[in-house]
């Protein structure tokens, strides 16, 4: 089984990569679940075409007694075979953001998920990587950070990495590597992996038809049912279940960080 | 003394926007302090010149007993007599990220600084606001939240107007307003705010000579000495000395935020 947890800042583009991976996964007839691990929810959006009920809507409901809830509660079906949970997040303000996520990283594995699926995708907000948010690292043996060549989305990257290290001492996934999303090329992202020790895996172009796909709920492949545009998330699932090498990330030190990527 | 939390999604320009504040402020004579709230611990870089040592790291180098820290160890002198202090983070994956925020607020309440000052302003990390991102919230009267025309910082500025009607309960600072930044209009801010019962504090354009302010290390009044660039922020300082309504902001639940604002 692949259990890839893939982490980047707010807005870089987890979502509408790990879903286009999970269709491709799916169409590559593996079973696959995506697990949303973002109080914003709609990870799954473009595989179900609406926002399905989260983990914390379901809790709520029952008083939080997770032995009263049922797996078609929190686990819905998505195109090409994909299933799709949505942790969703407590209202800001209240309580730990993160502690949702954890809890449905819990639940999962009290339903014996992990023995069902070929390949699972937790798709989580990596601004900050602490309580429940880092809870995914653990249960997941790879992991794939999305950014692009902008300082805020490599510095949130670099504080990643920094997590990656700390948690695979008791058992965390380690990195398969980044992601240049909205790129034309990796001219920052290359080099940074690199300096840390991993690298590129597959660099995605600004698409118009990507940007819209929260308003269409399309994935790639229906958008352009030729599977060109496609093309990053066919070849990268392919590779992926062949085995891509996986380290222990160096992070660079975050003073030295600004002074090599200072402004954009 | 105007206590004034500024919070906004990473990324969207907090911290430009709080220097350029402060420095308005500290132009028009007022004694100011600001305080960086997030792990990035670049909030004050323009102000000072430089990445001055944060409170995190401070308290690392005393084994985190506060009693044995000096004021004078946290708190920096910058430009136009402004104060600077950076709280930082922990590691990202070890403990909350959120703790030194709420510890920084805690030893700056212990060195009597809310008396010291005419201005104070907190610059804070919104993507979640848990644990100690929301401590600012308590500790401040006035909360200005930085958004763009895009559907993810509108969706992190619901989550912080959540946080602000949850923690005004207890003593909380109210919405003063949002500021529309790297915007030539407030086309989807506007509506937004007016629609949670607040309004459009200012509109910020997109400029170059900001963009580069991470290597320059300039606030908008030395880039352009003659006020013209900085009119924005003095008129707003201005503005907030006066007093602006506060609200109590009623946010829009999420799924109809979706349907709203769908794709950018
Ligand atoms: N390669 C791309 N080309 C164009 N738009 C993109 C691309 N990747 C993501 N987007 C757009 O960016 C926005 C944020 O993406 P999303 O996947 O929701 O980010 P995240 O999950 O990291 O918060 C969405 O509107 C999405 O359509
Ligand atoms: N009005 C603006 N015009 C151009 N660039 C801007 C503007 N506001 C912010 N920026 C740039 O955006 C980047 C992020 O801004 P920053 O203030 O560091 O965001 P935050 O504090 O919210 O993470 C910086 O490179 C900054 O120079
Ligand atoms: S551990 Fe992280 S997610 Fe939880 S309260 Fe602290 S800052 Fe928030
Ligand atoms: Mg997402
Ligand atoms: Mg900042």
């Amino acid at each position: 089984m692949l259990k890839i947890a893939v982490y980047g800042k707010g807005g870089i583009g987890k979502s509408t990569f790990s879903s286009n991976l999970s269709a491709a996964f799916g169409r590559a007839g593996k079973k696959t679940i995506q697990v949303g691990c973002d109080p914003k929810h709609d990870s799954t959006f473009t595989l179900t075409g609406n926002l399905i009920p989260t983990v914390v809507e379901v809790l709520s409901g029952c008083k939080f007694k997770t032995d009263e809830i049922e797996r078609d509660e929190i686990i819905f079906k998505g195109k090409f075979g994909v299933d799709c949970v949505e942790a969703g997040g407590p209202p800001a303000g209240a309580g730990c953001g993160g502690y949702v996520v954890g809890e449905t990283v819990k639940l999962l594995e009290k339903f014996g998920v992990y023995k069902d699926y070929e390949v699972m995708i937790f798709d989580v907000l990596g601004d900050v990587v602490c309580g429940g948010f880092s809870a995914p690292l653990q249960h997941s043996e790879q992991v794939i950070i999305v950014a692009t060549n902008d300082f805020d989305s490599i510095f949130a990257a670099n504080r990643i990495a920094t997590a990656i290290g700390i948690k695979q001492k008791t058992g965390g996934g380690t990195l398969a590597g980044l992601v240049a999303n909205r790129a034309s090329n990796a001219e920052l992202v290359g080099p940074y992996a690199a300096r840390i020790g991993s690298s590129v895996l597959t660099v995605i172009p600004e698409n118009d038809g990507v940007r819209k796909s929260r308003l269409t709920a399309q994935t790639v492949f229906e958008q352009d049912p030729t599977g060109f545009i496609g093309g990053p998330w066919t070849n990268l699932a392919q590779r992926l279940l062949a085995g891509v090498p996986l380290v222990v990330p160096t992070p660079i030190p975050e003073r030295e960080l600004f002074s090599q990527l200072g402004a954009d």
